[in-house]
């Protein structure tokens, strides 16, 4: 089993929209994959057509030990069940933080899965708070969405610096799985240079696989679909299938 | 004096650019203009050509009370002063926790303005937690940036309810000054849907001036300058100028 936390304290880069399709893609080539939204704004939730606002029990209930993993687990679609967010996970930050090792208990409801999926995928919301490290407690990989411009290259040192943080203290097995550039315009300059400078600091931990700017993706969550239900022949579509393709290429060397 | 918070807990909208932009319109226009980084990321200090990782003092300095304003305010342009962050910043939810009124920290500091600009725009983090908090408290203005897709539309009836409880219970001043469309793609349907959307809840409250999604705004960060330095006959500068004219004339209603 490969637990991936998306992470990238960078706003608006892809990590809710890599989550769902990238889990999605994998689904699709029989994978069992279980979706976690650690986002309080609970964007993977409603991208998916799940009514947050009107759930009984999210993550947040399974942060507070309050109910059993297998009753906040939805399920989605074949090969992709979801545990989903609502609004109430922002008041987890200061509701768990005198508790004592408040950083392990996603992982530690993890630990109660009945039946183990392929992969976890978890998604983050844009900061470096509790939520964030319980993924990366949890985790063993980690994958870092990343819009080609300047802005969004200026926050990976401290990211990276972050995850090495909680390698040493928290969680020695975690490593960084990979980085996706994702809203990739080759008519763009800016787009072009920013990927080579990623190539140069990170080398093949860049995927090399693209997920070019292409509508479809913007428009799925509105319809609650992931990119495959949506419009399966969009490029959207298809750069997902290939970072699929390239993310079991890499966990089977 | 208006001092006015660019707020959205969604991320990558964009708040910075905004901030930067209207802020160094507004000084074109002959106003003095002060802007504040509160967000750790640090994002509108680098992309306003400021080395955050290397100043002595930021903006949490402030708020801590060790530094007097005067020092932490840096002069960048003509009519255009900044208060920079630093990636220390991201201590200040876990730091402050416990100070009594710690909502009001910057409100206080900037009372000791020794010489009122015209305005003051205060940059966000893509949260509404405590440096937020601290922003919707000292403003009594709050501008909204959204990106016209799904996902931004999601969170915006969460965002209008947190004004609120401020309104109430910190701010009694504190009004929705306006709400600007960013990114904004003719072409695209899902564009001019959301648009339409959020003129059919809002009303005038969203300014008639959109935003075009334009290259130039992602490349001058890189280059430290503002819009109007990088490339002042741009679509972005153009647009930018435009909304500095509305937010002069609805200031002036
Ligand atoms: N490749 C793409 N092409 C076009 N639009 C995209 C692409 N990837 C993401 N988007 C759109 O960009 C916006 C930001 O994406 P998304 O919400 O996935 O980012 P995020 O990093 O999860 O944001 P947050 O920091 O708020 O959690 C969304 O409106 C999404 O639909
Ligand atoms: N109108 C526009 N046209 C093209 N690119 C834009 C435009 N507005 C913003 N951008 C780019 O989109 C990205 C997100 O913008 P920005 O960083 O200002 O958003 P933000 O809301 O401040 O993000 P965060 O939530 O991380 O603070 C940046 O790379 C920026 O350069
Ligand atoms: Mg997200
Ligand atoms: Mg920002």
């Amino acid at each position: 089993m490969k637990t991936i936390a998306l992470i990238n304290q960078k706003g608006g880069v892809g990590k809710t929209t890599t989550t769902i399709n990238l889990g999605a893609g994998l689904a699709e080539l029989g994978h069992e994959v279980l979706l976690i939204d650690l986002d309080p704004q609970a964007h993977l939730t409603y991208a998916l057509g799940l009514p947050a606002h009107e759930l009984d029990v999210t993550v947040y209930d399974l942060l507070k030990e309050e109910t059993p993993l297998k009753e906040v687990i939805v399920e989605r679609a074949e090969n992709l069940r979801v545990i989903p967010s609502s609004l109430n996970l922002s008041g987890a930050e200061m509701a768990l933080s005198s508790v004592a090792g408040r950083e392990f208990l996603l992982k530690e409801a993890l630990e109660t899965l009945a039946h183990e999926p392929g992969y976890i995928l978890i998604d983050c919301p844009p900061s470096l708070g509790l939520l964030t490290i319980n993924a990366l407690t949890a985790a063993n990989e980690v994958y870092i969405p990343v819009q080609t411009e300047f802005l969004a290259l200026q926050g990976m040192s401290s990211l990276i610096q972050t995850v090495e943080v909680i390698q040493k203290r928290l969680n020695r097995e975690l490593a960084l799985g990979g980085i996706i550039a994702t809203r990739y315009d080759n008519r763009k300059t800016l787009n072009r240079e920013v990927v080579e400078k990623i190539r140069e600091y990170f080398g093949d931990k860049l995927f090399r696989t693209v997920i070019r700017d292409n509508v479809s993706l913007a428009e799925a969550p509105g319809h609650g679909q992931t990119i495959f239900e949506y419009r399966a022949r969009s490029n959207g579509a298809k750069d997902f299938r290939a970072v699929c393709a390239e993310m079991v290429e890499r966990a089977e060397k």
